[in-house]
């Protein structure tokens, strides 16, 4: 996990601090990065120790973005971050399927926690990315995928569903999907009182619905659906006077 | 390491005296002294050691450098000084308790990018600029 940078000199002085100042000295290295506080994440089960898939796709903009890091006044910045700098990604909470009494499920839906979204960051895009394992028949038939942002549910009827995406791919097709979403953060951000839901709708061009992970034990942790949001941070809030 | 100063012919114009022509004040303040001129140190801030590696994924730690050393008159061309530097300097040589001399700082600041873990395990990548010394000069 080292990045990029020369390593600390070899025989280079250390002085002893004390615990208040060790403390002092973090809090304030913390309040430069911008955080509030420590993070404290939970440390996944033990059964969990292969890569996340949040992580992998994380640490791969993690090196586009640092080769930009040495020149901020270079040319134009790598495509995939476009102006963000701040990338934030979640891994859904909740996943449901919707089944009409068929095999397949009609379909699938995830519920992400934004919370965690500092307020005034400027939107710069949002995607949604799932992983698309390939289907063993029929692999050249041609699959609509639509998402949609669950703007409303209703105990009586369907959700108010708001349209974000529609992409086209082959049944045989494998690897990750990745879906522009970015209305859907942009509206999100304006209410912000409660989780994101996205839902997917596979269809084939006779408009027959399809199922999209076959399998009830669902998809391993590294390919596990990951949500993205990339921002144009806003400068960094006024620290308070030491 | 500071160069040796060279020693020239004097000329009949309103420039200011060579160091060597005024001995006792510039040789003190140019570097016989033994003081380094203003550059850019070392400086590594370590995530590792300050036990961050529970929520931070990379890098590790990264160099940030800092600026030290004199900015006494005559600034050398390696010290990046601007001529507002140049000239406080050289005040500050007539009046120095009045003017100090000009500050080492950095010149240039690059960013630093870093990939971590919130408390709710989402993963965030953040670039903060103005956290790396590209160079440093007299200001």
């Amino acid at each position: 996990g080292g990045g990029p940078g020369p390593r600390p000199p070899p025989g280079c002085p250390q002085r002893r601090l004390g615990a208040r100042e060790r403390r002092d000295m973090q809090r304030e290295i913390l309040a430069v990065l911008g955080l509030p506080g420590r993070p404290r994440p939970r440390a996944p089960p033990a059964a969990s120790r292969l890569p996340a898939s949040a992580p992998l796709f994380m640490l791969d903009l993690y090196r586009a973005m640092a080769s930009d890091d040495d020149d901020d006044d270079a040319g134009p910045p790598e495509r995939r971050l476009g102006r963000a700098d701040l990338v934030m990604s979640f891994v859904n909470m909740v996943e449901r399927d919707h089944a009409l009494g068929r095999q397949e499920p009609h379909w699938k839906e995830f519920l992400f926690d934004l919370t965690q979204i500092p307020a005034g960051e400027a939107v710069t895009a949002a995607e949604f990315r799932i992983y698309k394992e390939p289907s063993t028949q029929l692999v050249n038939r041609t699959l609509h995928v639509s998402t949609f942002q669950v703007v409303q549910e209703h105990s009586n009827r369907e959700s108010d569903l708001f349209f974000l995406d529609l992409q086209t791919l082959q049944a045989g097709d494998e690897g990750w999907l990745v879906l522009d979403v970015t209305a859907a953060g942009d509206r999100w951000l304006l209410s912000r009182h409660k989780d994101l839901g996205l839902r997917l709708y596979v269809e084939t061009e006779d408009g027959e619905a399809r199922g999209w992970a076959p399998g009830s034990s669902g998809p391993p942790r590294s390919r596990r659906p990951i949500h993205g949001h990339f921002f144009r941070a806003s400068p960094s809030p006024g620290r308070a006077p030491r | 390491a500071l160069r040796p100063l060279k020693r020239r012919q004097p000329k009949r114009t309103n420039e200011l005296p060579q160091p060597n022509k005024l001995p006792g004040i510039f040789d003190a303040v140019h570097g016989s002294n033994g003081r380094q001129v203003c550059r850019r140190h070392e400086l590594y801030v370590s995530f590792r050691d300050l036990g961050w590696l529970d929520w931070v994924i990379a890098p590790q730690g990264y160099s940030a450098y800092y600026c030290e050393g004199e900015c006494s008159f005559p600034l050398d061309s390696c010290m990046n000084a601007t001529n507002h530097a140049i000239l406080q300097s050289l005040v500050h040589l007539m009046k120095p308790d009045a003017v100090p001399k000009a500050c080492c700082a950095p010149t240039k600041l690059s960013a630093t990018s870093v990939l971590y873990y919130d408390s709710s395990n989402n993963v965030i990548l953040r670039k903060h600029r103005n956290m790396v010394v590209k160079a440093c000069g007299c200001h």
